[in-house]
């Protein structure tokens, strides 16, 4: 029972693991600057120009997966065709920042408001 | 996810972070690891929002996401999310949105409104505890002065919660990994004990951001599904965001 009840991935507190190297540090975080002067549909685009390929990458994934528990394509369709109207209803400046993402990305608006409400949706 | 504010004993605040996510989102078997979680890590990037070519505030982020959860407002306050998971999720909190009832606000919007307009710690606390949500979360606020850290807990109505730093009667830190503090965690997934086991190891004269590192790095909060590391203190604006890594025996959450 006491072996049950330790957690078999658990480990004794570390100490000395920074500044961070080894195999449990995978890199440091690029810096960009957002400049909120800009209007709000222009705010990210060098961002989106150099990642773009990498949440297409995500955001495939994400459908793969959906097509994998609905076959049919529905939850797929639903996202390209419905979710996109979602964005007339969203506040103002985040409607128009992620119109400028969808247009400096080239990824399709619905897939990006997927990508932006995606909490909302996993707190079940 | 795994959200720390300690205190040390000069009274200057630190606020930490592992952000994990992805979970049951596609397990790749080769690479012995969360799909979403890997493809997520190329995404990471510090943004700093400025304003008249001066910093209003930063965050670690997913580039193409404009919420927010992880922020740090230099020298006033630091913010980060975790997720709450409840039956009453935000799947309803959508479906209401389509239906016309709109006075709820999409946690990244609010996280993000909170740091960009926010000018004080009690005012960011006011509007995270106030603000009706479309989903339940875990907001983790400190601020620039002893005493200034609490952990909010939202349903998406109310606040449930609100537990509060209070060095002077012992409570030198304050920790939030997925579950209501009032409640014990999933016995698969109690990453809290451990965290606050090496908090309390550390003790409060020893605190600093490279020893809260250390706690982050420790299995199973370091675990499968950790995409990142932030530690940010706010009295010098300082925020460092690594990307991590759990390789060989590890949680897969």
């Amino acid at each position: 029972l006491a072996a049950l009840a330790e957690d078999p991935f658990g480990e004794d507190c570390r100490s000395k693991t920074y500044p961070p190297t080894g195999p449990t540090f995978k890199g440091t975080v690029p810096i960009y600057i957002i400049n909120l002067d800009l209007p709000p549909s222009r705010r990210w685009d060098k961002l989106m120009r150099d990642k773009k390929m990498e949440l297409k990458t995500v955001i495939q994934s994400i459908k793969n997966i959906a097509n994998a528990f609905v076959p049919s394509g529905k939850a797929v369709e639903i996202v390209d065709t419905k979710l996109v109207r979602l964005i007339s209803t969203l506040p103002y400046p985040f409607n128009e920042e992620l119109k400028g993402i969808a247009n400096a990305s080239g990824i399709p608006l619905g897939e990006i408001v997927l990508f932006n409400i995606f909490y909302e949706i996993f707190t079940v | 996810c795994t959200s720390i504010v300690a205190e040390d004993k000069s009274g200057k605040l630190y606020h930490a972070r592992n952000l994990d996510f992805g979970l049951f989102l596609g397990w790749d078997i080769k690479n012995s690891s969360w799909i979403i979680t890997r493809e997520l890590k190329p995404l990471v990037v510090t943004l700093d929002f400025q304003r008249n070519n001066k910093t209003v505030f930063k965050s670690t982020n997913f580039a193409g996401y404009v919420g927010m959860v992880s922020g740090i407002k230099p020298g006033i306050f630091t913010l980060t999310m975790n997720e709450r998971f409840s039956l009453d999720g935000g799947y309803i909190g959508i479906f209401e949105w389509i239906l016309g009832r709109r006075d709820g606000m999409w946690m990244g919007f609010l996280t993000r409104t909170v740091l960009e307009n926010g000018t004080s710690y009690q005012e960011a606390k006011d509007q995270l505890v106030k603000t009706r949500l479309l989903a339940p979360a875990y907001f983790i606020l400190g601020g620039n002065k002893s005493g200034e850290g609490c952990v909010i807990t939202r349903s998406r109505q109310a606040a449930l919660d609100v537990w509060d730093l209070n060095a002077n009667r012992g409570t030198w830190y304050v920790l939030e990994t997925n579950y209501d503090r009032w409640k014990a965690p999933l016995v698969l997934d109690d990453r809290r004990t451990p965290a606050m086991k090496c908090m309390n190891q550390t003790k409060q004269e020893n605190i600093s951001l490279p020893a809260i590192y250390d706690v982050l790095s420790t299995k199973p909060i370091l675990n499968k599904l950790t995409v990142c590391t932030t530690l940010m203190e706010v009295s010098e604006g300082r925020s460092e965001s690594y990307l991590r890594e759990c390789i060989g025996s590890c949680s897969p959450w």
